[in-house]
């Protein structure tokens, strides 16, 4: 599965996920990535979201909803929001995977409970940062 | 100022099996994927558009498991699924198993932007697809050994009955 999720100048957000699926999946199977409020989800007054992972179990928990409901009801930041989601309900219900998540305050949120996740980010700074691991980004320019 | 997160999936390679040459490579696709939805803000373009940049790159690239480098089911096919949502007013659009247009995330952002409807599936979305003009490319286009070689070892392991431990096969 692969995903953005972005906040251009004007303050407004986006969110794009496309995936091939699982290996071997049962034909006719749809996972989260296409489920608006599961694997995807853009709203400008709290975060973009974009998963990865176990689709069922984010399907089941609405993770991206999830994730800008805590922002918009709790007042919780993105970070907090989107660690609850990933490592407090999803992974205790078998939901290994992860997020990439913006919110409309610019900020950035990368979480997963699982060995690794292909993911970078990029600021005004132009500084591209990727990590595979749970290793150190490294920054090109 | 602008800011761009993207991911390639949590399927990661067991670290045992990485190669510096492979983590190299994954780390120059998603390099590719951000300087596309980089150079779309940096010009004070749409998050709309970045995001669809960045997937588009991501799509093209075998190494993930979207578009170009997607997985196969169980019956040997590719089933595609794809997502896009503006923040600005919760436009949103999406397509599930299909396999010929060349970016998915282009099927999607066609079924938000030239529909009535958020969601299409299977052989309409495809009818979709194609009156709405967009690019499909040849089932070889699709195919990569190294998924094909995965689904043989994910339904010889099925079959045996040993579990896989490698996330890489069991994530999207």
């Amino acid at each position: 599965t692969v995903g953005a999720v972005a906040k251009d100048r004007h303050g407004n957000l986006a969110a794009a996920t496309s995936t091939g699926g699982m290996t071997a999946k049962m034909p006719g199977r749809v996972g989260d990535s296409p489920v608006i409020g599961a694997g995807t989800w853009a709203d400008n007054e709290t975060c973009a979201v974009s998963g990865t992972g176990h689709g069922e179990i984010f399907i089941r928990y609405a993770a991206g909803h999830e994730i800008a409901s805590l922002m918009r009801y709790a007042g919780r930041s993105l970070e907090e929001s989107a660690r609850t989601v990933v490592m407090d309900m999803l992974a205790p219900a078998g939901g290994s995977g992860g997020v990439i998540a913006v919110g409309r305050d610019g900020s950035v949120s990368l979480p997963f409970n699982c060995s690794g996740m292909y993911r970078g980010y990029v600021r005004g700074d132009n500084v591209l940062r990727t990590a595979i691991y749970d290793e150190p980004f490294r920054e090109t320019r | 100022d602008f800011v761009l997160a993207i991911h390639g999936g949590a399927g990661t390679i067991l670290r045992s099996k990485m190669t510096p040459e492979r983590e190299a490579a994954y780390h120059a696709g998603l390099q590719r994927a951000l300087e596309a939805g980089r150079a779309v803000l940096a010009e004070g373009g749409a998050a709309l558009d970045a995001v669809t940049a960045a997937v588009m790159a991501l799509e093209n690239e075998p190494l993930f498991n979207a578009g170009r480098g997607a997985v196969y089911t169980s019956a040997g096919k590719q089933e595609m699924d794809a997502a896009v949502m503006d923040g600005r007013d919760r436009a949103a659009g999406a397509v599930a198993g299909v396999c010929g247009p060349r970016n998915p995330i282009l099927a999607a952002r066609a079924v938000m932007e030239k529909s009535d409807h958020v969601f299409l599936i299977g052989e309409s979305a495809l009818a979709f697809c194609r009156a709405q003009g967009l690019d499909f490319a040849e089932p070889d286009y699709f195919f990569t050994q190294q998924r094909w070689d995965a689904l043989q070892e994910t339904l010889a392991m099925r079959k045996s009955g040993a579990d896989d431990q490698d996330e890489s096969r069991k994530h999207g």
